[in-house]
């Protein structure tokens, strides 16, 4: 069975991106078959993992209704494939608008890449046994295609205190897809990310996290870490960037968490 | 005469909110009067200056044409005063989009509250010598009325890689609003945020932007400093929360730069 996760979090630079990143690099060397979802007009994840936005690209897919699986390419890294994103994607939420069945788009395109029983002995097309989707730091329609598409969540929220405001709101707007899109769509878990043990801010605001979400925030906290900013000018998750990092204890060890919380049921 | 200044990139958490709170609290300090316009629906801004969520904000303004001046309210800091944000503001770019004018409707909500030659002996309404206005992390309709309606911007560009990636074509969008929308639009400058001078990736990052940009970018670099992401929890800028902190002194010496470059022509 797959699991879709998307990353969300209206708030910017939060995490998303390398959280989504990393954790699809972690569960890929699990010896998982992983598809990376880049549904940002910023295309961060697509650098990420060294590729390039001039080939087909989810805005193909959400518009043009290329079959996802003609814009999906494989990347270095062993059961990691991306459905990358570049800047035309900008206009999609306006192109989307008019037309039916618009927050759909994205769970209809990649309905085939899921694994239902024995799909991959049927069909030729690749399947998944996880599919991570990027969002972008917005509500809008494109966020909206997400969590419509989406089977889990998670979301990560930055240890300061502008992320704390908006995670009450997104919690209420993910109760309100779930009546209205998605009846099925769980939390899988808060991550903390950036965390600084230095600095109190970090832990008053980890304390408040759990305080409220109890449970629902992960043990890992992601601590902040410079080797994480570096690695994606070298288009690398962190794992192969600097395997010896915290970082990429951090996210490994997530990884894990995420695995057994997915594969428990 | 006024001088509205936008701060815009659709990248997220680069420093957008931390600067046009931090300028604005020090340009009113310098004895001008401002006016901070919140178009972000995560309402940072509003909050960063203890300003509630629950009178009436720019959503009113923009959507049901409530005079501008009749959401404005004072804030502790003299000569500072705010249109809030809040989060109905979620739903106006929806909203907007089938009406007329679409673009401009912050423009011409905020032409009242310039001082155009004498206006302030005139009218009963507050006139302003500088409007900062707070953009969200996106390229949608909100960000658009905030090109439409700046006469110059201020782009904040985070010393790290990802922002990196997003500035140049940032850069080609406010050439195209330029035509479009708005032929007197600056730039104003760009200002390096998050700078840690520990980190070769700071460095390489402000290198390169200063070797594509230039003189485009101020002078003035915003170190990474933990009593600018406490001051917003305590709902003051930083000059009134850690006067003595590097963040009020980089924020001091900005605001003499974005002064001399507004009032020099
Ligand atoms: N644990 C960490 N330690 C240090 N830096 C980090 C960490 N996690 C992310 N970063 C950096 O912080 C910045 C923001 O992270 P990222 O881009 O992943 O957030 P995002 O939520 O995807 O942003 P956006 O809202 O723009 O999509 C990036 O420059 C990234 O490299
Ligand atoms: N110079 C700095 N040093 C340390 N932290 C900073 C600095 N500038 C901003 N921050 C912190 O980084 C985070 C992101 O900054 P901010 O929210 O101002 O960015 P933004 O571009 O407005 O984000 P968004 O895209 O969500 O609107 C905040 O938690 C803020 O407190
Ligand atoms: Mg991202
Ligand atoms: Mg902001």
């Amino acid at each position: 069975m797959t699991t879709v996760i998307g990353f969300v979090n209206q708030k910017g630079g939060v995490g998303k991106t390398t959280t989504a990143v990393n954790l699809a690099a972690c569960i890929a060397s699990a010896n998982r078959r992983v598809l990376l979802v880049d549904m940002d007009p910023q295309s961060n994840s697509t650098s990420a993992v060294g590729i390039g936005r001039d080939g087909p690209s989810i805005h193909d897919v959400l518009i043009d209704a290329m079959p996802a699986a003609n814009a999906v390419c494989a990347t270095f890294v062993e059961n990691l494939n991306i459905l990358p994103s570049n800047p035309s994607l900008y206009g999609a939420e306006i192109e989307l608008l008019d037309s039916s069945e618009r927050e759909y788009r994205l769970k209809t395109a990649i309905q085939p890449l899921r694994d239902t029983q024995g799909a991959s002995q049927r069909t030729s097309i690749p399947v998944y046994d996880y599919i991570l989707i990027d969002a972008p730091p917005s509500l809008g329609l494109l966020t909206l295609n997400v969590l419509a598409a989406s089977d889990t969540l998670i979301i990560p929220v930055q240890c300061e205190y502008y992320a704390l405001e908006g995670l009450s709101l997104l919690i209420h707007t993910v109760d309100r897809v779930r009546v209205a899109l998605n009846p099925d769509l769980l939390l899988l878990g808060i991550v903390m990310t950036m965390h600084d043990s230095r600095l109190n801010i970090s832990r008053q605001v980890v304390e408040e996290v759990r305080n409220h979400f109890g449970d629902k925030v992960f043990n890992t906290v992601i601590a902040r870490s410079v080797r994480l900013t570096e690695a994606p000018s070298h288009g690398q998750p962190i794992i192969f960037y600097d395997p010896r990092s915290t970082g990429a204890q951090n996210y490994i060890s997530l990884a894990v968490e995420v695995i057994h919380a997915a594969e428990k049921t």
